[in-house]
């Protein structure tokens, strides 16, 4: 996957951090001290479909198999989507003033790609 | 930078946040409720009277305990923002461990009763894989009982599931005391019910049998010795039955 530069306009993962005291959110949520909040952007391109970074792409899958059969992806748009997300786990205080350790998963977007 | 003058502060130009554009100020909106809509709450929590500091800080290190670093700093695993996880199956499941600190029951005939306030957050079906309460047994000073002996017998009463208000089950654990420590006890089945049954308040009674004549006393909430506050652990695990797929 890429990572945004401000030189390309490729699809690209665009870091975006938020540190909870920033935002006020820092009496409540006790770990991790921020979010990575990176989301994809970036064209798509035709030859970019089916890029490394999506191998493991169902949709990428598709697209692949529609080739096959000779009929013209060329029509389909391609899409800019994350193609690796992760768990993010999380510790803090909810209504109750209980402490809440949860582990949510594909809360960070790791890599980007077209499918 | 602004040229500094004479009796200006150098650096107070330095390190400020630049002002959030519209387009920024929307998107922070769009990722806190995206964080808020996968804790599945509604909106954030009100913190208007912290838990103690050293309430917190004691259950978190008996939770971790053999987890410290060589700093003798806690160290929380997982919690770095980023996880990594042995296999995809684990990934689709979402736990959860709860630390509910206990409270006192206002009855004044009830000082050995505590409560605790633990809801089905968000109403999700949460399946209960664990539950254990930790109280502090605290041997008073020589001279209050009778001397050597140290095993005694803790009962914990908890509302039976299905019963009606009035109806007790109980559990007890035999314990032997060399000091003043903490002890667990299983309350996986008791609390499973209560989530089943939606029950927001879980009450619990604590009786120390034979403890009349020892020097024991479990130390239930006491505002001035927080670090000794009962508390309990709550391991869950988010059932979704519509989009749970399953390998075979």
């Amino acid at each position: 996957g890429l990572e945004c530069d401000g030189r390309t306009s490729l699809c690209c993962r665009q870091q975006f951090y938020i540190d909870f005291r920033l935002i006020g959110w820092n009496d409540w949520i006790i770990a991790p001290t921020g979010y990575y909040g990176n989301y994809c952007e970036g064209s798509c391109p035709a030859y970019m479909a089916g890029a490394p970074g999506s191998a493991s792409s169902f949709h990428t899958a598709v697209v692949n198999q529609y080739r096959m059969r000779g009929m013209n992806p060329g029509t389909m748009n391609s899409c800019c989507i994350p193609t690796k997300l992760s768990t993010m786990s999380m510790l803090y205080f909810d209504d109750e003033y209980n402490i809440v350790k949860r582990d949510v998963p594909n809360m960070i977007v790791e890599e980007c790609g077209c499918a | 930078s602004p040229p500094s003058t004479p009796g200006s502060c150098t650096a107070c130009g330095l390190g400020q946040r630049e002002e959030a554009s519209p387009d920024d100020s929307l998107f922070l909106e769009a990722v806190k409720r995206h964080i808020l809509e996968r804790l599945q709450m509604r909106r954030r929590p009100n913190i208007t009277h912290p838990v103690p500091k050293a309430a917190l800080v004691t259950a978190l290190r008996k939770l971790h305990s053999g987890r410290m670093g060589a700093d003798g700093r806690l160290q929380i695993p997982n919690l770095d923002g980023h996880a990594t996880l042995n296999s995809r199956n684990e990934l689709q499941e979402q736990s959860s461990e709860i630390i509910s600190f206990a409270e006192t029951d206002p009855l004044p005939s009830s000082n050995s009763r505590l409560f605790f306030l633990i809801s089905n957050e968000g109403k999700q079906n949460l399946f209960v894989q664990q539950a254990n309460l930790w109280l502090y047994l605290k041997l008073l000073p020589p001279g209050a009982g009778k001397g050597s002996r140290r095993r005694v017998t803790v009962r914990i009463w908890y509302r039976e599931a299905g019963s009606g208000p009035g109806q007790w089950a109980w559990l007890e654990k035999r314990v032997e005391l060399k000091r003043s420590s903490w002890h667990t006890f299983p309350m996986t089945q008791a609390i499973q019910a209560q989530f089943q049954r939606g029950e927001r308040r879980h009450d619990l009674g604590v009786e120390c049998q034979s403890c009349g004549g020892l020097a024991v006393a479990p130390v239930l909430v006491d505002s001035s010795d927080e670090s000794h506050r009962p508390f309990l652990v709550v391991q869950a695990r988010a059932l979704d039955a519509k989009h749970r797929i399953r390998k075979r």
